[in-house]
């Protein structure tokens, strides 16, 4: 696991995250229920809480969907590609690539030649946030922080390596019998890259 | 675009096999130190844009030179591959992979395997020059 240059991370004394989603992208449900259970990922191995807001000009972290030059210095490339990028902290901003094909369950049982352009939401989700908590990326192949992810792959459990980088900067979940998880084969997918 | 699944995909929203966004990188196989391939510039802005070439110029060179193959070797050292300095096949596989668009290397500061190397000597280890 790495950290960003000087190690930022969100202050002890705001550890209780907002989230909120970019209104102008009009998210359903099931979509936002994809950022949920990966941010419930992060809370799980460290004291972070996140809960969503409506109010996306307060909310801590931002989260939305858009496509080319976007106003930050950082234009999507279309399909493919760069998929997402996250800032450090505290700046909270979380775009992820309108082009791409996100697919809410991109399971790779179900494989198929669509699959060469199917991207995972959940498992870019959960590496971006680790961005947004001040992880930098690790060049451990199993570990969600690899900077790479294959299309039609799925990798969303959280690997030692980065439950031990987290909990550098934050500590464990102190309601937590166990302060790390185990990562299982059966959710890390048949991604070549890991 | 939003699926349910990978399945529900329809033929329509699928890419040409051939135009993903780096595709064509896959043209530099094999290509070494020394050489000038055409649109090698473009491989030299990929490397810049994600922290392994430091300070891009106006515009890049289709020279394959000292800063592409010391990118190139630090790329296939954070990505556990052969650093070999060489555009093999299995580091394009790695470079044409949808990635995220945060930098390995973020001012100068190189993370991953390069990072731990040397944080690893200035932490625990003493070294002596010879």
């Amino acid at each position: 696991y790495t950290f960003f240059p000087g190690t930022p991370k969100w202050p002890s004394s705001n550890l209780d995250l907002t989230y909120a989603f970019f209104p102008g992208n009009q998210l359903t449900d099931s979509v936002k229920a994809i950022f949920s259970r990966a941010f419930d990922r992060w809370a799980a191995v460290t004291p972070l809480t996140f809960t969503e807001t409506a109010s996306f000009s307060s909310a801590d972290l931002k989260i939305g969907f858009f496509s080319g030059d976007h106003g930050d210095g950082e234009p999507f490339d279309g399909q493919m590609g760069t998929l997402a990028h996250a800032f450090s902290p505290t700046n909270g901003h979380f775009h992820l690539d309108g082009d791409e094909n996100w697919v809410l369950d991109g399971d790779s049982s179900s494989l198929t030649s669509s699959s060469t352009s199917a991207i995972d939401l959940e498992s870019v989700a959960v590496h971006e946030i680790g961005h947004l908590l001040g992880l930098g990326h690790s060049s451990v192949e199993e570990s969600i922080m690899f900077p790479t992810i294959s299309s039609g792959s799925k990798k969303i459990v959280l690997a030692s390596d980065d439950i031990q980088g987290i909990q550098v900067l934050y500590g464990g979940n102190p309601n937590s019998n166990s302060s790390s998880t185990t990562t299982t084969g059966e959710e890390r997918g048949t991604s070549d890259s890991g | 675009h939003f699926f349910p699944n990978i399945t529900s995909i329809p033929p329509s929203f699928l890419p040409n096999a051939t135009t993903g966004a780096w595709n064509a990188f896959h043209n530099f196989a094999g290509c070494h130190p020394g050489e000038k391939v055409d649109g090698l510039a473009k491989l030299k802005q990929y490397f810049n844009r994600f922290g392994y070439i430091p300070n891009s110029p106006s515009n890049f060179s289709d020279d394959f030179d000292d800063a592409l193959e010391s990118a190139l070797k630090e790329y296939q050292l954070n990505f556990n591959l052969n650093t070999s300095g060489v555009l093999d096949e299995s580091t394009l596989q790695q470079i044409v992979r949808p990635r995220c668009g945060v930098a390995d290397i973020i001012n100068g500061t190189s993370t991953m395997n390069s990072g731990k190397a040397a944080s690893l000597t200035t932490g625990h280890f003493h070294t002596v020059g010879h």
